[in-house]
């Protein structure tokens, strides 16, 4: 394929033809153009190269580039494919179209299960989700007695670790969230809707005759 | 005191799963 004009040198490593992230995922090519906008927007906060790194997503999250939280820091890695420490605007695409309203509740899910088994073992274990249970607890600033987090622990566990070996494997988990599929909201942004309004400006860079 | 709320439903009120956030203007 040839590369006319000055279009490619502004095209950033990791740059992706937006037909093609649309084809695969789903958001249509204006969208995925409005997307190119937002990616600009956060790519370019720190460090203007193009790609996300950790510092710019937690800005973007949290106003405060300095600001640690393990989920944010999960979502980073989750969205990272690559596992090369940045995002680039392919993975941000792929990674956000899980989050669409009409993605399919499968890739919800198994995204969940995947940002949940934080030691990437193939099980939610009792560990971790103590370890998050405290990161919550310490980020809303909230002292909550021992008693009462194994508490949580023991209930949760009950309900979702059917087979009972002290881990929730990825078919309890299904089971699990469709019993209680309001743990499933947070895995849809209504936002990814309503891109393209929410980012008019892609119009004046779009490649496609049809961007309405 | 019995509790009812689960592990899940606490870990998903994080700040850093509102991926809402990025965006905002």
């Amino acid at each position: 394929m040839g590369c006319f004009g000055s279009k490619c040198l502004k095209e950033p490593p990791g740059y992706e033809n937006p037909a093609i992230l649309a084809a695969e995922t789903a958001f249509s090519v204006s969208e995925v153009e409005a997307l190119y906008e937002l990616f600009k927007k956060i790519s370019s906060s720190v460090i203007d190269d193009g790609l996300i790194h950790k510092e710019e997503f937690q800005l973007a999250l949290f106003r405060n580039s300095k600001r640690e939280n393990l989920f944010a820091d999960r979502v980073f890695d989750l969205f990272d494919v690559k596992r090369n420490g940045v995002i680039e605007f392919g993975e941000f695409v792929r990674s956000l179209s899980v989050f669409h309203p009409n993605s399919s509740f499968e890739d919800k899910v198994n995204f969940a299960f995947k940002l949940y088994d934080l030691r990437q073992t193939g099980f939610i274990e009792r560990e971790e989700v103590e370890q998050m249970i405290v990161a919550i607890l310490s980020e809303s600033e909230m002292e909550v007695a021992a008693e009462v987090i194994e508490a949580i622990l023991d209930k949760t566990f009950s309900e979702a670790d059917t087979n009972m070996d002290g881990r929730i494997d990825h078919q309890e988990w299904t089971a699990y969230v469709l019993k209680n599929p309001s743990l499933m909201k947070i895995m849809t942004l209504p936002y990814l809707k309503d891109v393209t309004t929410c980012f008019p400006s892609f119009v004046f860079n779009s490649e496609v005759e049809d961007a309405s | 005191k019995p509790v009812t709320m689960n592990a899940f439903e606490l870990i998903s009120m994080s700040q850093g799963l509102n991926l809402s956030n990025l965006f905002e203007k």
